[in-house]
């Protein structure tokens, strides 16, 4: 076990306890930078753990990130490791990260579906959903992100208990979402909602539930571009962009649209490595390097919502 | 632990909406347990899906009478999976 975050591997993949193990690290060693908040608990009784990062203020404004509401998606919670020490390391190094910082928050939820991914350990690799029992029905989990209240129950998603995109019997019935509902809701000033995904190499913006364009459809698309270039611009890592339902396919339900709807103009979703080797099968030699690209689009889209304030 | 011995994940290239109707027709059928990584949508978008050992026989027969091209994107989901768990193993020894 590692015995500090300078000697954690951040090559490998991990189990639950050994991310829990690696945050309370983290904590301890930045005390004035870093620290724990517990949203709620998921399901089965797990505390849904989100990091701030935090200069001091009160409830300045705030970027939000989350990985792994899909449980099996196993790079993106290691991606999520590596962020949160990187933002560490960066601040204070980096200008323009410590610009962010210096005047916003940044939340980061690593393992948003604890169930699942203590699921994909112990028994099921390519379990996905949650794990909350289905009344009148012997399949078991929701799908996190078709159970926002945006375009609820529509078509992209399922009304099928059994089906991998089932909705879940009402908008946020999910105790993993409804705690970051709550979240965002009672914290009021978060400005952008970064929701990270794999497989196929996308950033998507609002919406999926609705061809209709988002209002601020332009804008997004132009920063999704910057994104992707400056995400390319470390390994050549191709990315399309644009809405979800023009850049993938119709989904109902979604945490973007949610967030956009609430207000929070600056909402995406990426999808990280690959485009058809692996899926979510990813090797653990490629998690620093998704990382370290994903961070270039993410960081991209951090500096343009601290220099354009809404 | 589930066992995917078997288990072949097939990348799906549909060349029309009629294609794409056909692979949903796919999705539909329970019996064939498919997972669908990356589900139907536009047909110049591909379609990837786990197609479990009892049922790989089946749904090639359904794609190729049909006319619908497909690669195998993963021939053995239990291998690679293998393969994780042995590096996590030793990393932790």
């Amino acid at each position: 076990r590692a015995r500090s975050t300078g000697t954690f591997s951040y090559t490998t993949y991990h189990t639950l306890e050994e991310i829990d193990e690696f945050i309370d690290l983290l904590v301890a060693e930045n005390p004035n930078l870093v620290s724990k908040i517990e949203i709620g608990n998921s399901y089965e009784g797990r505390p849904l753990n989100v990091l701030k990062f935090s200069t001091g203020g009160s409830n300045r404004p705030a970027i939000w990130i989350d990985t792994g509401i899909h449980s099996r998606e196993w790079v993106t919670q290691a991606t999520g490791i590596w962020f949160a020490k990187k933002i560490t390391e960066d601040y204070g190094q980096d200008e323009t990260l410590t610009a962010i910082l210096d005047s916003m928050d940044i939340f980061l939820e690593i393992v948003t579906n604890p169930d699942g991914f203590a699921y994909t350990h112990s028994s099921n690799r390519l379990w996905r959903k949650t794990r909350s029992i289905n009344a009148g029905s012997s399949c078991v989990g929701v799908d996190p992100n078709r159970n926002w209240d945006a375009g609820f129950g529509l078509t992209g998603a399922s009304s099928n208990p059994c089906s991998e995109t089932y909705h879940g019997k009402s908008a946020f019935s999910e105790v993993e979402v409804k705690s970051v509902v709550d979240f965002v809701t009672n914290h009021g000033n978060i400005k952008a909602f970064i929701s990270i995904h794999s497989y196929s190499q996308l950033l998507m913006y609002p919406y999926g539930y609705t061809a209709t364009q988002a209002t601020h459809q332009a804008e997004l698309d132009e920063v999704a571009k910057a994104a992707v270039d400056n995400l390319a611009s470390l390994y050549g890592t191709k990315y399309e962009y644009g809405s979800t339902i023009t850049t993938i396919y119709q989904a109902s339900g979604s945490s973007i649209d949610w967030t956009y709807n609430s207000g929070i103009k600056y909402s995406y979703t990426f999808e990280l490595r690959d485009t058809g080797y692996y899926g979510f099968l990813l090797p653990a030699k490629q998690i620093i390097p998704t990382a370290q690209e994903t961070w270039l689009g993410l960081i991209t889209i951090m500096d343009y919502t601290l220099n354009h304030p809404y | 632990k589930e066992d995917f011995s078997g288990h072949q994940v097939l990348r799906i290239s549909t060349a029309n909406e009629a294609q794409v109707e056909k692979v949903r027709e796919l999705e539909k059928l329970e019996h064939l347990q498919l997972d669908f990584w990356r589900g139907p949508s536009y047909p110049s978008i591909p379609i990837d899906v786990r197609v479990p050992f009892p049922s790989v026989q089946s749904v090639k027969v359904f794609l190729e009478a049909n006319g619908i091209k497909y690669s195998t994107m993963i021939e053995d989901v239990q291998l690679l999976l293998d393969e994780e768990q042995e590096e996590m193993l030793a990393f932790r020894s």
